[in-house]
């Protein structure tokens, strides 16, 4: 697959979102 | 009668090779096979490690409807009804396996949808079978997780609770955690390999939600498309930032070009909630029929269609690999990977459980 369909990827998903999801 | 039935039939007969197995060259080979004597509808296969006198065995757990048994293998072609844990009210809808866990297993009981989660097990000196309620109500899906944790939906849109409970040693819940409900019906839920803070769910708009099962948080609803309904996640991955997951599609309809996609792996990028199609797992040429059951293990996923036919998949090769035809006219009902080895345990209605080496 084409990685520009799908956005800036991170790592560190799990954690950013983890800071970002409301508690 | 019925203990008469059960001691006569508690010994498996030798299995014999069915006429298919040339159709499956080096891919499946018939193992063993065990007959449920109970006589009513067979629901459910799992192969578990139950300790007997101090060893760890690979078991074998089937479920009829009022019945579970659990049978201890007495060579590779034998095995031996060991435990019958009868139920007299609700039938069991399904076996829940609990990863981690030795000598307890997990069912569900219910008609149309689940009612109770009930922990089966026996006494400390093994001679009784016992079984611990763990919960009831309006239960939409559950789900077994690494780490003796059980993770269950409840409830409908305004009231449902997903809640994962942790094992004591005696099959109670040890502890009790509720993580935030989407809001959205959940149906069914999945482990992120690897990754044992992380849960997906898949819910009734086709979206899979993931969850911090730590913090209980609700991370991220990602939408997979309205091309496949009903899709339901079978396993998922994180490699290199990306969400790697395997869907099956029940309701997927055959195409001209494509065939007929029983499975699917797509890529979703979590950050973003994109996603794009990696991967069809379709049926080979001539082959008809649509998911009907199914199971994913490491690289491998086996299917039951709706023509009464298993058909398996290598992930990595994309392409299916062995087709296991209907057996003595009787369709299959019910294929799951086992959790001891490299078999595959497959189900007929009349209670008969074929074992294959794969």
């Amino acid at each position: 697959c084409n990685q520009a369909d799908l956005g800036p990827i991170s790592l560190n998903w799990f954690e950013e979102l983890s800071l970002e999801a409301p508690p | 009668q019925s203990t008469e039935q059960e001691q006569s039939a508690s010994l498996t007969e030798v299995a014999e090779l069915p006429a298919c197995q040339s159709s499956n060259p080096g891919h499946l080979q018939l193992v063993s096979k065990l007959k449920n004597p109970s006589g009513s509808c067979s629901v459910d296969v799992s192969a578990m490690w139950w300790e007997i006198a101090g060893f760890k065995e690979p078991c074998i757990i089937t479920a009829c409807e009022y019945v579970v048994s659990l049978w201890k293998p007495l060579n590779t072609l034998q095995w031996e009804k060991l435990y019958s844990w009868h139920f007299t009210e609700v039938p069991v809808l399904q076996i829940v396996p609990v990863p981690d866990v030795c000598n307890l297993v997990c069912v569900a009981l219910g008609n149309l949808e689940i009612r109770e989660i009930r922990s089966l097990l026996c006494s400390s000196d093994g001679k009784r079978e016992k079984q611990v309620l763990l919960s009831s109500g309006n239960i939409k899906a559950v789900l077994g997780l690494t780490g003796r944790r059980l993770v269950s939906s409840s409830g409908t849109l305004c009231d449902q609770q997903v809640e994962i409970m942790t094992f004591a040693e005696d099959g109670r819940s040890k502890e009790k955690q509720f993580l935030m409900p989407p809001e959205e019906t959940v149906l069914t839920f999945a482990e992120v390999q690897g990754m044992q803070e992380a849960l997906l769910g898949t819910t009734i708009m086709n979206n899979i939600v993931i969850w911090n099962l730590k913090t209980g948080q609700l991370l991220k609803k990602m939408h997979i498309g309205d091309r496949y309904q009903a899709s339901v996640c079978r396993k998922a991955y994180s490699e290199m930032g990306l969400l790697f997951v395997v869907l099956s599609h029940p309701c997927a309809k055959e195409s001209e070009l494509l065939g007929s996609p029983v499975f699917q792996l797509i890529v979703i990028n979590p950050k973003t909630t994109l996603s794009v199609g990696v991967m069809l797992y379709c049926l080979p040429q001539g082959q008809a029929g649509r998911f009907l059951e199914g199971d994913v293990k490491d690289h491998f996923a086996a299917a039951v269609l709706t023509s009464g036919t298993i058909a398996i998949w290598d992930l990595l090769l994309g392409h299916c690999t062995a087709l296991l035809p209907p057996i003595s006219d009787q369709h299959w009902s019910f294929v799951k990977w086992s959790g001891t080895d490299s078999h595959l345990l497959a189900g007929q209605k009349d209670g008969n459980i074929f074992v294959y080496r794969y």
